[in-house]
């Protein structure tokens, strides 16, 4: 019963694609329609531009990460140093 | 919206690099 | 019974198809009839547009968020040797009757902003 399940979702899923497609279908003639399908364009430039810069800072903090596991190995062989002396 | 969160996870990124300069600049003089 | 199946299966097949082509045939006909003089993206594409930077944005939150836990351990874990080799050496500086270097300003700010 779950693959019928699992079969029905999928075909529900085509359904509910199909109708967000068919809404799309006089975007564009009607010219309000047409500003926001515009607005949405220029949107997705943004966020892109947006997401980018986010990757960026990630790699930044991956690269700030590898800076401190090493900062952490100098000072527990410091802390072993001290150790060993006393 | 997408765009408000991205930049919200923008910001945040931008503070916690700037945290992170302080945090190793001050373990490093301790550290010395 | 095996029949009953086999033509059930078949049903859900030519179902999945042919959804499939009417899908197919909605963006196609979208993208004929939208005005692409405009220099505008028509519909469908922007739909695809969306869904992939909603899930790039998905895939980045969870580095992100990755990145922070890790990041977040590595600091408590550098503050805590830290805090020990100092106690360590201010134990040997007892021991040894050493003069106890007071910690320097900056020392002393560092200690407080690691803490």
């Amino acid at each position: 019963s779950s693959e019928l399940e699992q079969l029905c979702s999928l075909i529900n899923k085509k359904i509910g694609n199909i109708e967000k497609t068919l809404s799309l279908r006089n975007c564009g003639q009607e010219p309000i329609l047409k500003n926001t399908l515009n607005k949405i364009g220029e949107d997705i430039i943004v966020v892109n531009e947006l997401l980018n810069q986010l990757e960026l800072e990630i790699e930044y903090q991956e690269q700030t990460n590898s800076s401190l596991k090493e900062l952490f190995a100098t000072l527990e062989e410091d802390y072993k140093d001290v150790e060993h002396l006393k | 919206t997408l765009k408000d969160d991205v930049s919200v996870l923008v910001d945040k990124a931008c503070v916690t690099s700037r945290e992170n300069s302080g945090f190793m600049k001050a373990a490093k003089v301790l550290m010395e | 019974m095996e029949a009953e199946v086999d033509k059930l299966e078949l049903m859900f097949q030519k179902a999945d198809s042919d959804l499939d082509y009417i899908q197919c045939r909605l963006e196609y006909e979208i993208k004929t009839n939208y005005p692409a003089s405009t220099g505008k993206k028509n519909p469908v594409t922007l739909l695809k547009e969306l869904s992939a930077i909603k899930s790039r944005y998905q895939t980045l939150h969870v580095r992100f968020k990755s990145v922070a836990v890790e990041q977040k351990e590595t600091k408590t874990r550098i503050c805590a040797i830290l805090n020990n080799t100092v106690t360590m050496i201010q134990e040997l500086q007892k021991q040894t009757d050493l003069e106890m270097s007071p910690l320097s300003k900056e020392e002393e700010i560092a200690a407080e902003q690691l803490k």
